[in-house]
């Protein structure tokens, strides 16, 4: 999504 | 993974360890702000906390156990191995006034009110400000050494990277995360001064000295 919560960047 | 996140975290990678790697050869931190590494530790800290609750890929954990480590390593050797050669009296920027505010708005501006995800914010807003001890500690004594220009050349480049990366992402994925945008474009602006005096200066041979 736009604001997606996945958090893989470092 | 697209090529400027590759890219932007190689290139931060190569400022952490170009930083140890100068600490450590000439068994020196002259000119280096420790309050600077300390914001860095704490920044790398309260953002890689999910390396406990979550794992995303080996490439994922090792660059985040790989950050952890260098940046104390880098505050151990500055404030413990070699303190008799770190400049305390140049390293005079208020940090208070930079958490504090931080910490304040990460409460306030998140994307959910949770423990992990307002260190997240906490971490991400802080690291756009981290730098500034260390650039003001350049503007009190006048000037750099030229290893100390490339490394802060690449660790303003990697954030630059990373808002071609969103751009990449939002065009391709739709993904985008407003807090990071706004906190990298804030972080790269910080670094436009050094970057206009080390491309016109440092590349051309010249020591960077101030005022330019």
């Amino acid at each position: 999504g736009i604001d997606s919560k996945h958090k893989d960047e470092l | 993974m697209n090529v400027f996140r590759l890219t932007g975290d190689l290139s931060h990678l190569a400022a952490i360890i170009i930083l140890l790697l100068k600490i450590w050869k000439s068994r020196s931190c002259a000119g280096i702000s420790g309050k600077s590494q300390i914001l860095f530790a704490i920044v790398f800290t309260t953002r890689y906390l999910d390396l406990l609750t979550s794992f995303i890929s080996i490439y994922n954990t090792s660059m985040k156990v790989i950050y952890i480590g260098c940046a104390y390593a880098t505050v151990y050797l500055i404030y413990m191995k070699f303190r008799a050669t770190y400049d305390g009296n140049h390293d005079s920027f208020r940090v208070e006034f930079l958490v504090v505010p931080v910490g304040g708005l990460a409460v306030l501006v998140n994307h959910d009110f949770s423990f992990l995800e307002i260190l997240w914010t906490f971490s991400i807003y802080l690291e756009s400000v981290a730098i500034l001890p260390q650039l003001f500690m350049i503007s009190k004594t006048g000037e750099a050494e030229t290893i100390t220009t490339h490394y802060l050349f690449c660790l303003g480049l990697y954030r630059a990277l990373y808002l071609l990366n969103w751009i990449w992402r939002f065009y391709f994925e739709s993904f985008f995360d407003m807090i990071a945008i706004v906190a990298g474009v804030v972080q790269t602006v910080l670094y436009c001064d050094f970057f206009y005096l080390y491309i016109t200066k440092v590349l051309k041979g010249k020591k960077l000295s101030l005022p330019a």
